[in-house]
């Protein structure tokens, strides 16, 4: 691991009693290292450990006696901020409904997180309404009726309907009408290069005014996560995100990327398949993750 | 924008930046860029792009078909949450059918909201059976009724579909392999064992090749959601360490949208 590698490196220059700039160059390098294996995207990676030269030369680590440690500390640290830097509370509208509407690539868990947000509302007092727009993907709708009924939530459907944006100004009706102060709208997966379904969003995006669009970013996606992230952004506007399936192992990079590329916070942690796997977002956790 | 340069550091340079965007990884990156450097005779701008191919070319293998004679043949698809294999398993099927084969699908995944629903939307759309059993049963006796009715209607193909799971998940990968040893038992012909991957997926692709590998002898990779942004360019990881094959890549949502693995085709897509 990283510090194990750090360790080997400032055990090799401990004889010499001085640094050169390659010195500082080799640890700077393996820092980088670590952070490509965890999925931290080319250009960000770069820039951190640029930032990361400059926090470190402002410290005399290289005297320190355990300067592999304080190194990591300084990543660990650097990370933690920026992964925390735009923390904040789920935002609600001045006056009910709130609209959330979920989105992302196909099978990053927006339909899952989306009954998983109503029941983490719903507990906290809300009483939401899911809403299911995805009129594409073969029995999506049952699926989050489903998850509606694990929630405890009721699902806001429209058999037959062929205009996602038509259900869900329907489903602000509903809402209106039943007394639902929340209404949690999922999407249907789709690419940011499909120009037709990333106007579709930001028509539905400008007909239901959510207070969050959610874009959900499956915690083992690549280098892609930047070019996804940075387009949705730019084509329908993305408020916050919810981190999916941190239950496994995927060390997360692409968590820091994109907070670092879109400044948008990440508001959940998905880190499992049940209703009640939602949890807020542990910026210093993550840190430590991605440091592996 | 490599292919006009000369072979100097600045171009390795860029090279493995371009690879690592890619998803192949540091390490192969910098693996691929110093054979480059240690390629003897590269005089024009041609030969460097040609050496860079042979050496990705080499990295892919060469292709490996995929299996279904002599029939009957079982399919099972697997691989982690979300990764595309019902819609893979439906393209398959439409393909086989294509081909005039008899297939037949089991909804093995009894475990995820409306899984089986979904499959038995895609089986009506092919045009194919689907043996199923109530959602929270056990999947075990769903394989075996699958490999039963496969005998009895002689079916070609039988493909299973499974409930996407995480592969630290050492319950969910011994139910896995439980799956595995019915069809085992079973003693088809022909089976293929289809790791189901999203090609935006990063390094953790090369753990979850590892550990389903270990778990069921995985037999080819299905790399899906190519027609998205994302290269794919980790199965040249996954076939550098663990020497596993891409079969076929999924480039959409439809039914034909499933090609057989071409390396030239894919390393080309992926050459800077
Ligand atoms: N282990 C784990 N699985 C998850 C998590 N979130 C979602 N999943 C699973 O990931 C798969 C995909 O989730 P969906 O909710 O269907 O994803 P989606 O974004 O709605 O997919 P599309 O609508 O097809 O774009 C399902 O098997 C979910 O159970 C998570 O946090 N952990
Ligand atoms: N664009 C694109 N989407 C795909 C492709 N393959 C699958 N999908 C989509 O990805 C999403 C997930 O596909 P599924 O087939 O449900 O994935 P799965 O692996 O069975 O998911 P779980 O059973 O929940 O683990 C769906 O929206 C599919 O339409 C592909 O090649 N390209
Ligand atoms: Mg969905
Ligand atoms: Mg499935």
């Amino acid at each position: 691991n990283l510090q194990a590698r750090l360790g080997e490196i400032f055990r090799r220059l401990s004889g010499r009693g001085y640094l050169q700039p390659e010195d500082v160059d080799a640890v700077l390098r393996e820092v980088r290292m670590a952070l490509l294996e965890a999925d931290v995207h080319f250009a960000v990676a770069r820039d951190f450990v640029a930032r990361v030269r400059e926090a470190a030369a402002g410290q005399e680590i290289w005297k320190s006696l355990s300067p592999a440690q304080q190194v990591i500390k300084i990543v660990h640290d650097e990370l933690t901020r920026l992964l925390g830097g735009t923390h904040r509370e789920l935002r609600f509208a001045p006056r009910p409904p709130t609209v959330f509407m979920l989105v992302g690539l196909h099978g990053t868990g927006k339909t899952t997180s989306a009954a998983k947000l109503a029941y983490h509302l719903k507990r906290r007092g809300r009483h939401p309404l899911l809403v299911a727009t995805d009129l594409r993907r073969p029995a999506a709708v049952a699926q989050l009726e489903v998850g509606g009924k694990q929630a405890g939530v009721p699902t806001f459907t429209q058999p037959g309907a062929t205009d996602p944006v038509a259900v869900a100004r329907a489903a602000l009706e509903e809402a209106a009408r039943a007394g639902h102060d929340v209404v949690i709208i999922d999407s249907a997966g789709r690419l940011h290069l499909d120009e037709e379904l990333m106007a579709e969003l930001a028509q539905m995006r400008a007909a239901v005014l959510p207070s969050e669009v959610l874009l959900t970013l499956d915690a083992m996606t690549g280098q892609d996560a930047v070019t996804m992230a940075e387009q949705f952004t730019a084509k329908v506007g993305v408020d916050g995100l919810i981190l999916t399936k941190l239950d496994g192992d995927a060390r997360g990079g692409a968590a820091l990327s994109v907070v670092a590329t879109t400044q948008r916070p990440i508001l959940f942690a998905g880190v499992g398949e049940r209703v009640d796997a939602l949890e807020p977002f542990y910026p210093d956790r993550m840190a430590a993750r991605i440091l592996g | 924008a490599l292919a006009g340069r000369a072979i100097d550091d600045t171009y390795l340079a860029e090279l493995e930046e371009a690879l690592i965007l890619a998803d192949m990884g540091a390490a192969t990156a910098m693996e691929v860029t110093s054979r480059l450097r240690a390629a003897r005779g590269l005089r024009t701008t041609a030969d460097v792009q040609a050496a860079l191919r042979r050496i990705l070319l080499d990295l892919t293998g060469p292709a490996v078909p995929f299996q279904v004679e002599p029939p009957p043949a079982v399919v099972l698809a697997l691989g982690v949450n979300g990764s595309g294999k019902t819609t893979t398993i439906a393209k398959l099927a439409y393909r086989l059918r294509g081909e005039g084969r008899k297939v037949l699908l089991a909804a093995a995944d009894t475990f995820r909201a409306a899984a089986i629903d979904q499959l038995a939307i895609w089986a009506q759309r092919v045009g194919v059976e689907m043996v199923r059993h109530q959602p929270g049963g056990d999947p075990g006796a769903v394989v075996f009724d699958g490999l039963q009715a496969m005998r009895a209607r002689g079916m070609d193909v039988l493909i299973v579909d499974t409930a996407g799971r995480l592969h630290t998940k050492v319950n969910l990968m011994e139910e896995l392999r439980k799956l595995n040893r019915i069809i085992a038992r079973d003693a088809p012909p022909t089976v293929e064992r289809l790791l189901v991957l999203d090609a935006a997926t990063g390094q953790n692709a090369i753990s979850q090749a590892r550990l389903f590998h270990e778990a069921v002898d995985v037999t080819g990779i299905v790399l899906t959601k190519l027609d998205g942004t994302a290269k794919g360019g980790i199965v040249l990881a996954i076939a550098r360490d663990l020497k596993l094959p891409v079969k076929f890549l999924g480039t959409g949502e439809r039914l034909d949208d499933l090609t057989p693995f071409d390396p030239e085709a894919f390393v080309d897509a992926l050459l800077p």
